[in-house]
């Protein structure tokens, strides 16, 4: 799976997602990327593109659940996405996101997650496994 | 309040020896499309046309799973699936079952914008993207070597793998019956 999410300097978001899916998943399987609020979401306050086991990203509708409880709860990104990938199960999800004001987070319980970060203050970042 | 990106090809259980010669290339596309991404947000490109074309130089890469390189179904087919959603407006578009789309990414946003709809699939999203003009190839373009030998590799495993997780053999106990996960 790869992704991408942007914000610009005025708060405007998108986020997208493409996949092969699964090594041998059978013929017909449809995953979490073209489900939206699974691994795919963007609204005002956020935009988030998952990767990983898509039957459990879509039982735990990731990426909508991480703009929720922004919207409802009024976590911070990094708050909202670290609590729904620690909500689903060890090894199965990673997910990138942007917020409206310009925060980054790239959170994942699997060992690594190919990841790549930047941000107008100057901030970037490319990794692979956890940066201590 | 400042632009930002991030992107992602994919997660898993990757090794911590994956070996230079694997890592180096998917690094050096992950830095090529995170500058590609940097420079489009700084010239005021909108978000939207930012993901979309950091996800098709992401497609086009074999190193990573979409597009050319995209991981082969147990009938040894591509079966490619993608979208992209606009958070101003909640518009989206999503396609499923695509084996002839180079770029399912652009075909989820045309979906979005010129259609009443948000998901097309299988054979009616490969019509779309027929009536579309986008550019198609042969299904035989979006199978790697690698590729094959990783479907080999999991049918003998007998196994659903995510993204980069190797296969464990099949009479491995330590999957609390649950075989979809590598």
């Amino acid at each position: 799976t790869v992704g991408c999410v942007a914000v610009d300097n005025h708060g405007n978001l998108a986020s997208a997602t493409s996949t092969g899916g699964l090594v041998n998943k059978m013929v017909g399987r449809i995953g979490d990327t073209p489900i939206i609020g699974s691994g795919t979401y963007a609204n005002p306050f956020c935009a988030v593109s998952a990767t990983g086991k898509g039957e459990s990203i879509i039982r735990a509708t990731v990426a909508r659940d991480v703009a929720a409880l922004m919207e409802y709860k009024g976590l911070s990104l990094k708050e909202a996405a670290a609590y729904v990938v620690e909500k689903v199960p060890k090894g199965n999800v990673g997910l990138v996101a942007v917020s409206a004001n310009g925060e980054v987070t790239m959170p994942f319980n699997t060992t690594g997650m190919f990841r790549a970060c930047a941000t107008e203050e100057g901030y970037s970042e490319i990794a692979i496994w956890p940066v201590d | 309040m400042g632009w930002a990106i991030a992107l992602h090809g994919g997660a898993g259980d990757i090794p911590f020896s994956l070996p230079e010669e694997r890592r180096a290339p998917r690094e050096a596309t992950l830095r090529h499309c995170l500058d590609l991404g940097v420079a489009a947000l700084r010239a005021n490109r909108p978000p939207l046309d930012v993901v979309e074309l950091v996800v098709r130089e992401l497609e086009n890469s074999p190193c990573y799973n979409a597009g050319k390189g995209s991981v082969l179904t147990t009938a040894g087919t591509v079966e490619m699936e993608a979208c992209i959603m606009d958070g101003n407006t909640n518009n989206c578009g999503a396609v499923s079952g695509l084996s002839t789309v180079v770029n399912a990414i652009s075909l989820a946003r045309l979906v979005m914008e010129k259609t009443p709809h948000i998901y097309l699939a299988f054979d009616g999203a490969e019509a779309f993207a027929r009536e579309q003009g986008v550019e198609i190839m042969d299904p035989s373009h979006f199978i790697t070597p690698e590729n094959i030998e990783r479907l080999k590799n999991a049918k003998e495993a007998n196994r659903v793998q995510i993204d980069y997780t190797q296969p464990i053999k099949a009479n491995s106990t330590n999957d609390q019956g649950d075989s979809q996960i590598g």
